[in-house]
This record gives structure tokens, C-alpha cells and sequence, in this order.
């Protein structure tokens, strides 16, 4: 995360830490469930088949604190269809699913985040807020970041990005927050936390985006998985729990 | 000459009938009859000389056992003394006939009487007869207690309680093996009202069906010969009811009427070389055997359609109040059924109801449970509430129903813990998504 703030326990109860190609993160979904970006799995540029062990961990904002309460097993892990991991510029489907080998015991420390439900939450300016443990400036994270960003315009960000000559496809599928005057983004190892965006009638935090792409970091808009197009699909691999 | 007699008759003449008889001549005639049978004789036509006292001409008839008779004259003639009709039966099997006529010196043609035409046959003995008539003269050949005759024979038997002997006339007793199997009856000693013989080792058996009760009642007289300080020294009669001994009588004094709750019974009589007691008589007579009232060990237990008597094969049906199962020592059992026995008893003892027990509420995954009725009470009625551990976790409840509403189970008189609305399943606590109990806060303005 740069130019964020260290998050205090509980403040991001569902921030997972996950160590599979390098640092990730993801977001507990109900009591067995990680909701995470299919790259952090399935890495671009990076064609053998995936044999790294899959780690995650749960429940702390300290990386050591975290990892001393222990790995949770996986069960099962589902990728979208979608996600294409031979085309380096395409982040189209970055999403994926972690099934829990075992349900873990919520607390104040950990809970689940909600889903979006209406288009409302990706409305221009609205505030979210994206955590992790991924780079901050050139430092490694120690603890838990965040940063508080809006959601900005499409076009704006198609713009930005086909003025750098970038053909990086920006589809439907995704939206972009943050401000190119901010000294504010995610970085690496913050991919597949989750854009967490605080719905102000129902006192609910909904997960919005996954943390996916950019280019650099906080020099630009960041580029983040638009979850509500991928709720249903999400529904139908937790079986509608 | 020597006859036999046969069934039909056949004829016997004096020499040269219808001629007239020669004088000075004597012949005899033996007629023999079958075993088993006597000879009968009638003469159809009898001429003889006259003489006093038939000391002239004269037949005379003589059989085993009885006195000559001597005959002569002519049938119908005041003179001499013609047999007439009479018919001579042989007391015997055998009957001499003789004829006898007296030397004369005179003109034969002056003694025109053409002698005797007589009809024997063969006809049955009637040896009971011939054997009362003979009193104690011939005790061998007597029957002992009862002569049967038949033709061409007889035969003996003997009293009830006497068997015959190998000789077929002597009676002995015997009651070694009596068995009575009508629902009443009498049973006596031997001779009863009489001495019973001696050296008796009689048996006697009741045996009714199954079900039934025996009653014994002894009559007046009962006499079996006793001792003073002894107990039944001599005689005695002993009562077994299903093999047990029930008692042991001697005495004048009569036995007390006796409920044997057996349908089996058996009488040993057992009697020394003497004696002159009467002995004794007894009236059995059945009974159903019934049940004891079934009555229940507490009151949560039901007897369907009770009855007001149970008797051998009635049974009943106990049941529990709704809440309660019936328990057989440590056995929960479905159902419950007794059968009235033969001997009267219940086939298994009354059950008892127990309350039923749900156990221990099922733990709730994220939850638990607290007691609304009496805690730690999980029988009939004990009701619980079922609550997840918020603020993490929220009960899944329906359209329409509260959480209170899902979360109570209550103990059912099945004895599992039940939901109005969703029965046995128990309730799940499902993450709460979206609430930090710590959440970020931007304080900087």
C-alpha cells in the first residue's frame, strides 16, 4: 500500500495474508471462504504449471502474528473461467475463489466481508478502502495498510492509460479508483485484497474490487475486479451459502 | 353207543321202534355235547310196560351232577311213569340214556309196546348259572366277581379297580395307574363304602387341560386306618398337585376341601396287610384358573380395556401417558403385552413408565443453548433456546419468524427436541459479513 496507514486490529477483519508466487491478500467470505485475484495463483509471465504450496492465514494485521496462527488448509480453488493466464495485458476475470479445508471461528479479528448487490457502490468519487501487505514505496510491509480511494471516472482512466500507449484491455468487468495527484495506491503483494467500500444505510462493508492491476504504482489509477459482475458466479461456487 | 349231540336235533329210538321191544335186553346210550354246550333231551313218544315204581321196563336218564330219573308207562297214561313233555337238560355236557326191559316168559306178541322216540340236540350252557347253583363248591372254576355267558362258553371279569388274573376267574385289585380325565368326577378306594383289600399301591391321576384348577372334596365316610401317636402308620392317602405334596390324610377325621390352583393331580393309596377301614371318596371338580387383577406401578401407566376378571389366555395391553415409555428393568420396550398363564400368574411383570428423556441438546456450531425450563432437565416439556454468538454469527431464520421463534425446541413426548417449524433439524448460526466491531475510522480532517 502506498501512501496509506497501518490498520489497526479489527479495523479489516477480513484481510487475508497469502503467500502462494509471493505476497497476496484475498477476503474472507463467510466462515470458509477466500475471495482472492486469479493472478496471485496464476501469475502472468509465469507459464509452468502452478505447484506452489498454498498458503494463507487469517486473523492479524502483523505479518510474523499472522503467520503464527496458522495456515488454513485449502480445500479447493476456483479460478474463473475467464482469467487468461497467457495474455500478460488481459486481467480480464481476475477472480478466483480459496474453499477452507475447515470453517474458522469468527471473532473481532475476523469476518467476513459482505457482496455487492447494486451498481450503486461504483459510483464516481465513492470512497473505498483498499488494504494489504504488499510493498509500500520500496519497504516491505510488516503490517497491515490501508489507503482510501475513489472511484473514478471510466472514461478518465481509459484515457490515462491509452496516453501511455497502453493496450491493456480495461473491459466492463473492471473499474479504476484513485487519483494520479495522489501519492496513494496499491502495490504489489496487495493483489486480491479487496476494495472495501462502507454502504452507509445498512452500516454493511461490501467488497467492491480485487485488487488487480496498474501500472507502477501510485503514479496513475489503480485497476480493480468489478465483483459485482461476478456475484453470481460466486454464489454458485459457494453452492448459495 | 355213544352220541354226539348237535344243534339240530336228531332222533333216538329204543331197538326196533316203532316195533315193539324186545324183553330182556339193556342198552345205553351216552349223549355228548360240545364244550360250551349241554345236552337237551324230550321224548315224542314214550310206550313203555308199565310196572310199580317202573321196576319192570324203564328208561332212565342219569347226567353228571344229578339224580337218575327212571321212567315207564305210556304218555298220557295214569299208569307208571311216563316223562310227559318234560325236557331233560344235562347239567353237564353228558347225559346217559338207558333202557331197560325185564325178562319175561310170556308170549312176546303179549307185550305190544313200542318203546321210546326221543329228539337230543345240542343247546347252549349257561355255566354262570350252573356256577351260582354250585355255590362254593367249585371255587377254581367260579368266577370271582362276574361270569359272562355265551354261547358255546363263557367268560369273567372283574369289579372296577380289580384286574382279572391268569387263571380268567380270580380277581385282583388293581389301581395302580388310574387316570381321570373329565372336568368332575368321583374317585373312591376300592370297594368304597366297604374295607379296601389289602397290600393296595394304588395311583390315581387327575389330569384336566391346562388353564383349569382342580377342587377336591372328600365325602362321608372317610376312614383310613390310623394310630393314635403315629402319623398314618398303615395307611394312608397322599395328594400331590403338580408333583408337590399337598398333604397326607389318615384318620375318620375328613381331609378340608382342597384348592389344588393344578390342573394336575394325583392320589397315592397305599395300604398294609390289614385293616377293616372303609376308606374314603372324593367329588373333584374344575375351576378356570384366573389372573390377579393387573395393576399398574405408577400413574403414568395406562391398561387398555381393563377387564374385571382375567382368566387363563386373556391378556392386556399396557401403555404409557403421552411423555412416557414404558421401561422393563433397564429395557425401553415399544410395546407391552401379558398373558394370563395356567398357573395364574402374569407371563412378565408390570412395566413401568418413564418420562422420556431427549439427552443432551444437540450443540450448535457458532452457538449454544440455555435452559427455559429447568436447567439441565431434558425430559418431556424441558424447553431450550438456541442463540448464535453475535455479534458473528446470525441464526438463519425464515420469512416471517423471529430468531426467538427459531431457537426453541422443546422436549416431545418422542423424546427428540423439536422446532415448530423446523422439527429436528437444529438451527444454523451464519456468519454476519460487513460488520467490524473495530472499524476503520478516519479521524483527520
Amino acid at each position: 500500500i502506498i501512501g496509506g496507514a497501518k490498520a489497526k486490529m479489527g479495523n479489516f477483519p477480513w484481510q487475508a495474508f497469502t503467500n502462494i508466487h509471493g505476497r497476496g491478500g484475498g477476503a474472507l467470505l463467510g466462515d470458509r471462504w477466500i475471495l482472492t485475484a486469479a493472478h496471485t495463483l496464476y501469475p502472468k509471465q509465469h507459464n509452468e504449471q502452478s505447484n506452489a504450496s498454498l498458503d494463507v492465514f487469517l486473523g492479524h494485521t502483523n505479518v510474523e502474528e499472522i503467520m503464527k496462527l496458522a495456515n488454513h488448509p485449502i480445500r479447493r480453488v476456483s479460478v474463473h473461467p475467464d482469467y487468461r493466464q497467457d495474455e500478460s495485458n488481459n486481467f480480464e476475470g481476475d477472480i478466483a475463489l480459496l474453499e477452507l479445508e475447515n470453517s474458522v471461528t469468527l471473532g473481532p479479528n475476523l469476518l467476513p466481508i459482505c457482496l455487492p448487490d447494486n451498481e450503486t457502490y461504483y459510483d464516481l468519487g465513492l470512497m473505498g478502502y483498499v488494504s494489504g501487505f504488499g510493498v509500500m514505496e520500496e519497504k516491505i510491509a510488516h503490517d497491515l495498510k490501508y489507503v482510501r480511494l475513489p472511484v473514478a471516472n471510466r472514461q478518465t482512466c481509459e484515457t490515462w492509460l491509452r496516453r501511455k500507449n497502453r493496450m491493456d484491455v480495461f473491459s466492463q468487468n473492471m473499474f479504476c479508483a484513485g487519483d494520479p495527484s495522489l501519492k496513494q495506491d496499491a502495490c504489489q503483494g496487495d493483489s486480491g485484497g479487496v476494495f472495501a467500500v462502507r454502504d452507509q444505510n445498512t452500516d454493511r462493508w461490501v467488497a467492491t474490487g480485487i485488487v488487480s492491476w496498474g501500472i507502477g504504482c501510485s503514479r496513475g489509477y489503480g485497476f480493480y475486479t468489478k465483483v459485482i459482475n461476478y456475484v453470481d458466479w460466486i454464489k454458485k461456487e459457494m453452492e448459495e451459502e | 353207543s355213544d352220541l354226539l349231540a348237535q344243534q339240530l336235533p336228531q332222533q333216538l329210538t329204543s331197538p326196533g321202534y316203532p316195533e315193539p321191544y324186545h324183553k330182556g335186553q339193556e342198552n345205553t346210550a351216552d349223549i355228548q355235547a360240545p364244550e360250551g354246550f349241554a345236552v337237551r333231551l324230550v321224548f315224542q313218544d314214550f310206550d313203555l310196560e308199565p310196572s310199580q315204581d317202573c321196576a319192570g321196563d324203564s328208561v332212565t336218564i342219569s347226567a353228571s351232577g344229578s339224580d337218575p330219573s327212571q321212567f315207564c308207562g305210556q304218555q298220557g297214561s295214569p299208569l307208571g311213569r311216563p316223562p310227559g313233555q318234560r325236557e331233560f337238560v344235562s347239567s353237564g355236557r353228558s347225559l346217559r340214556l338207558t333202557f331197560r326191559t325185564q325178562p319175561s316168559m310170556e308170549n312176546k306178541t303179549a307185550h305190544l309196546h313200542k318203546g321210546f322216540l326221543a329228539l337230543y340236540q345240542a343247546v347252549d350252557l349257561d355255566e354262570c348259572a350252573s356256577q351260582s347253583e354250585a355255590g362254593e363248591e367249585d371255587p377254581q372254576h367260579r368266577c370271582q366277581h362276574l361270569c359272562h355267558n355265551y354261547i358255546g362258553g363263557y367268560f369273567c371279569s372283574c369289579h372296577p379297580g380289580y384286574e382279572l388274573q391268569k387263571d380268567r376267574h380270580s380277581c385282583q385289585a388293581e389301581c395302580s395307574s388310574e387316570l381321570y380325565t373329565e372336568a368332575s368326577g368321583y374317585l373312591s378306594s376300592l370297594g368304597y363304602p366297604q374295607p379296601y383289600p389289602p397290600d393296595l399301591r394304588c395311583n390315581y391321576s387327575i389330569r384336566v387341560e391346562r388353564g383349569l384348577t382342580l377342587h377336591l372334596k372328600f365325602l362321608e365316610p372317610f376312614e383310613i386306618d390310623d394310630h393314635q401317636q403315629v402319623h398314618c402308620p398303615y395307611d394312608q392317602l397322599q395328594i400331590y398337585a403338580n408333583g408337590k405334596n399337598i398333604g397326607e390324610f389318615c384318620g375318620k377325621q375328613r381331609p378340608p376341601d382342597l384348592d389344588t390352583s393344578s390342573n394336575a393331580v394325583d392320589l397315592l393309596f397305599f395300604t398294609d396287610e390289614s385293616g377293616d377301614s372303609r376308606g374314603w371318596k372324593l367329588h373333584y371338580t374344575t375351576e378356570i384358573i384366573k389372573c390377579p387383577q393387573p395393576k399398574t406401578l405408577d400413574e403414568f401407566t395406562i391398561i387398555q380395556n381393563l377387564q374385571i376378571q382375567y382368566q387363563f389366555r386373556d391378556y392386556f395391553i399396557a401403555t404409557c401417558k403421552q411423555g412416557y415409555q414404558l421401561i422393563e428393568g433397564n429395557q425401553v420396550l415399544h410395546s407391552f403385552t401379558a398373558v394370563c398363564q395356567d398357573d395364574g400368574t402374569w407371563h412378565r411383570p408390570m412395566p413401568r413408565c418413564k418420562i422420556k428423556d431427549c439427552g443432551q441438546p444437540r450443540n450448535l456450531p457458532n452457538g449454544a443453548f440455555r435452559y427455559t425450563t429447568t436447567m439441565g432437565v431434558n425430559t418431556y416439556k424441558a424447553r431450550i433456546q438456541y442463540y448464535c454468538k453475535e455479534p458473528y454469527y446470525k441464526m438463519q431464520t425464515r420469512a416471517g419468524s423471529s430468531e426467538s421463534e427459531q431457537g426453541v425446541y422443546t422436549c416431545t413426548a418422542q423424546g427428540v427436541w423439536k422446532n415448530e417449524q423446523k422439527g429436528e433439524k437444529i438451527p444454523r448460526c451464519l456468519p454476519v459479513c460487513g460488520k467490524p466491531v473495530n472499524p476503520v475510522e478516519q479521524t483527520q480532517r
